[in-house]
């Protein structure tokens, strides 16, 4: 190893370091947590610690910049030159510069930038809450099968190495099962869909299907495949990020695109290699944790190393699995000493975070639509649980064909069965279908379709999977699944406490669970065990921002989330931004 | 490396074109550049002698094999990326 000129070291051992700017390649919590690491590297094996500031003057001033940036020693585009740091002492002392012309990843090499998602591809969907806490962006990452992920602190399942999104956020990719994703909206046998509404897994592939692509005997949905998009990317799949330079070429986005091994890639004119017959993305892309380290290791008084494997060496390589070389400990305890940490008999492994997404996480287990346990074969029946077999109904008869839906104000309920609009009041039901011409249908009697209900309900809403369809009314409730009817049975035996009088509206969510409504909270329901999951109610306001909070109605319609007050609605993407308020007479019912 | 007066006027060529400097004249901006030589010894001593001097210096600092000459391994030491803080002197 090799220290500056005269030993050069700082005479206090608790630095502080503040990072100016960031490069656009990663998240800002991203980098702040390989700086983070790339500290930790030193402070593991000396008696330094460091700490993150936000304004004033620190230590180690860390910035990002290219070509001339302010100290005389210019860097010099991509590739070349990566970053420089000054050697202990005031002002730009110890500062660390790193040139924004290169590509700043976490350093597999490749030029990929992670979606924020989960180890097996699924997307987050930003900003979620989990166990109560928010959540704007991924805090690790990484990759496996080749794929990028990442995880928040929080989300990360150390057991099964991998993290997952909160199911009730689940922003599954839209796609097939061999990862072909849907280009929404996609209108199939003359549905459109503009985002899946059932996903799950299989041969190791996210996918999701719409209620009507999903293919019952072959287990998974489709996209038409005149509508399959391509993800910008490789053959290996991993996406390309754009605009790149190839060749001293400058690319914003592919131009040949194809499948290999089932996966979707794309290239531009010049990056195809017609004998590989695939295109690719340019393989550089520095590890900001791994250059950081080195820079730090300038800061801190080392300067470079003749030995290859050092991290002080001035060449860079992507070490897998980084430990501190014996020749870098013994330069910086040099320098400081050794800190309260073991005896480095072999060098402290500081490697990267654990390689998070490796091992194969258990497979998330592929929620095929199982049907709801039949309570047909259970024995037990309360006199509350009886259930009664219903003579299979006609097509409904409208009962008061002059009862004008457009002149009812404040459905009782609206909810959307088996792709048909329906609106309840006072026992009486309209249908209005998005696609049939036929405008609205009824008015028909509750009774006659649902024997055994209330006259006035709260909510109603279809299982997705299981097609069967739940009624509340105060605190009970009904299961109708097809011709036969369980219930009434009361919401407690939901786990929905006596804080809920009433259910005012559900929203359908991926893998089986529905968000039930009432008041200003909401509940997770598993429809399969019929339990709302632990750690609700939670606030609407936390996650439905920008919707009334005492809504009449709350559903779901082509995929996107309703909530109703008096004559208006306000519609929300899933993606929780409200993108149109309305009339409910003439944009829903089309009056 | 420490400021010390003002910095050498440090030639930089973009990263991307240094794959295609002439590899003698991207061997002495890189011996220049990283402290293997300075712009005395490259003017005074005869080139050929200066750069082997300066080569093998580089070649000892950086593992490579100590040849003197130009070889494939010492240009594509000089080609590959790395950092900017030089690797003799101040």
């Amino acid at each position: 190893f090799l220290t500056f000129e005269g030993d050069l070291k700082w005479d206090h051992m608790d630095l502080t370091y503040r990072v100016i700017n960031y490069s656009p390649d990663l998240d800002r919590a991203v980098i702040d947590d390989a700086f983070r690491r790339a500290f930790q590297v030193w402070s593991d094996v000396t008696p330094l610690t460091f700490t993150q500031i936000y304004s004033g003057e620190a230590d180690i001033m860390i910035m990002f910049g290219s070509q001339e940036h302010g100290d005389g020693y210019p860097f010099d585009g991509k590739d070349g030159l990566l970053a420089h740091a000054f050697p202990p002492g005031k002002g730009i002392q110890g500062d660390a510069h790193f040139d924004d012309d290169e590509f700043w990843t976490l350093g597999t090499g490749l030029v990929v930038k992670t979606r924020h998602g989960n180890a097996d591809g699924a997307e987050c969907h930003f900003p979620f809450i989990f166990e109560g806490q928010s959540y704007s962006r991924c805090t690790t990452e990484g990759r496996k099968d080749g794929l990028p992920w990442c995880a928040t602190t929080a989300n990360y399942d150390r057991d099964k190495k991998y993290g997952f999104c909160p199911s009730e956020l689940l922003y599954t990719n839209g796609g097939n099962s061999d990862g072909a994703p849907c280009v929404f909206p996609f209108i199939f046998d003359g549905t459109s869909y503009d985002t899946c509404t059932t996903d799950g897994r299989s041969d190791g592939y996210r996918w999701c299907a719409t209620t009507a692509n999903f293919d019952q005997d072959k287990k998974y949905g489709f996209c038409p495949n005149r509508d399959t998009a391509v993800i910008g990317g490789n053959s290996q799949g991993d996406p390309c990020v754009f605009p790149f330079t190839f060749l001293g070429q400058s690319y914003s986005s592919c131009t040949s695109q194809g499948r290999q091994d089932g996966k979707l890639w794309c290239a531009t004119t010049s990056n195809y290699d017609t004998d590989k017959k695939w295109g690719f993305c340019p393989d550089r892309g520095y590890s900001i944790f791994l250059v950081a380290a080195h820079e730090f290791g300038h800061s801190l008084g080392l300067d470079h190393s003749s030995v290859r494997e050092a991290l002080m060496y001035p060449m860079y390589s992507y070490i897998q699995d980084f430990q501190l070389h014996p020749d870098d400990v013994q330069g910086i305890q040099y320098l400081y000493g050794r800190g309260s940490g073991p005896e480095p008999t072999a060098p402290a492994p500081t490697e990267e975070p654990q390689p998070l997404p490796t091992q194969e996480p258990q497979p998330v287990p592929t929620e095929e639509p199982q049907p709801l346990p039949t309570e047909a074969g259970s024995t037990s029946t309360t006199e509350e649980e009886e259930e009664e077999t219903l003579e299979p109904t006609a097509v409904p008869i409208p009962v008061d064909p002059s009862r004008d839906a457009c002149m009812e104000r404040n459905f009782d309920a609206i909810t959307e069965i088996n792709g048909e609009l329906y609106f309840f009041k006072d026992g009486k039901y309209w249908t209005h279908s998005p696609f049939w011409k036929s405008g609205i249908q009824g008015a028909f009697s509750v009774a006659d379709t649902w024997p055994g209900l209330p006259a006035t309900i709260d909510a109603v809403f279809q299982d997705l999977l299981t097609k069967r369809v739940f009624f509340f009314a105060g605190r009970q409730f009904w299961v109708f699944s097809g011709k036969s009817m369980l219930g009434p049975r009361g919401i407690e035996k939901l786990g929905i406490g006596k804080e809920a009088g009433r259910i005012s509206g559900a929203l359908q969510r991926g893998r089986g669970k529905v968000l039930l409504f009432s008041g200003e909270n909401y509940w997770r329901l598993d429809v399969k065990v019929q339990r709302v999951d632990k750690g609700y109610p939670r606030a609407i306001d936390d996650v439905f921002t920008g919707v009334p909070l005492d809504s009449h109605n709350v559903f779901l319609y082509q995929d996107k989330y309703h909530f109703c007050r008096g004559n208006f609605y306000w519609r929300m993407t899933p993606r929780y931004q409200v993108d149109r308020v309305g009339y409910i007479k003439y944009d829903i019912l089309q009056c | 490396a420490p400021l010390q007066g003002k910095p050498q006027a440090v030639v930089t060529f973009p990263g991307d074109l240094v794959s295609t400097l002439p590899d003698l004249q991207l061997a002495e901006r890189y011996l220049l550049q990283f402290g293997y030589t300075t712009e005395a010894e490259a003017k005074t001593g005869s080139r050929h002698v200066s750069l082997g001097k300066a080569l093998r210096k580089m070649q000892k600092q950086l593992g490579l094999e100590e040849t003197g000459e130009l070889d494939a391994a010492t240009l594509e030491a000089m080609r590959a990326p790395r950092c900017g803080v030089p690797d003799v002197g101040t």
